[in-house]
């Protein structure tokens, strides 16, 4: 463990919050895109499976409990407690056109063909584009609110953070894992468009619209 | 690096 995966972790669970919270205050899931948050339950519940199989530290177990709680906790909120304000008109992302390619890639391209071990790389390449319905979302709208700007950074920070770590992890202690590094560059590149307007709108206190 | 080594990370 070094800082960088340490708060890495704390951004991501700070995202997860953030948009709980968004969701609990506001009574209302408007502008956020029940798509991804599907997306990201199913990234957590076929990653964290080793949890019943291998124990790594109580950190680590911790954490995978909490995110797969909140996962569904949000998607719950979405689709049953306030689904009156959910917007599925303009969460109109095709993700069978990520959920099957992503499959296939993770059945081809993995570190040992086995069950735990395919899941695993599907929810690595899942979660790298699994961004991608809210981001969509946001472009056709044309427009975001304030505190789900806040959630995408702090998730783009997050991934922009294992980046850093996975660095460290090959300098001082000769670890990488490629499809974990690949996966990681693609979903920080996919942020990037959203980090220059966060930086340029919403830092200097506008709300962060599009041109249309 | 060993590929095969446990998912330790989140």
């Amino acid at each position: 463990m070094n800082i960088f995966r340490l708060t890495g972790d704390l951004s991501h669970l700070a995202a997860i919050i953030i948009l709980l919270l968004k969701i609990w205050k506001t009574r209302s899931c408007a502008g956020i895109s029940g798509k991804s948050q599907i997306l990201f339950a199913i990234v957590f519940t076929t990653r964290y499976l080793d949890l019943l199989s291998s124990f790594i530290s109580l950190y680590n177990t911790s954490m995978k409990v909490i995110y797969i709680g909140c996962a569904y906790a949000t998607v719950y909120l979405i689709y049953m407690k306030f689904r009156a304000t959910y917007d599925g008109n303009h969460d109109s992302f095709r993700v069978e056109f990520l959920v099957v390619p992503v499959g296939g890639l993770a059945v081809l391209i993995n570190h040992d063909f086995s069950f735990l071990e395919i899941l695993w790389t599907f929810s690595i390449y899942l979660e790298s584009v699994a961004i991608l319905p809210q981001l969509f979302m946001i472009s056709k709208t044309g427009e975001a609110e304030t505190i789900t700007t806040h959630y995408l950074f702090c998730l783009g920070l997050y991934r922009a953070l294992y980046i850093v770590n996975w660095i460290w992890r090959y300098y001082f202690e000769a670890f990488f894992d490629l499809i974990a590094i690949v996966a990681g560059v693609v979903q920080t590149i996919l942020y990037c468009d959203f980090f220059y307007l966060y930086v340029t709108k919403v830092l200097k206190g506008k709300k962060l619209s599009l041109p249309a | 690096a060993d590929e095969s080594a446990a998912h330790d990370e989140l």
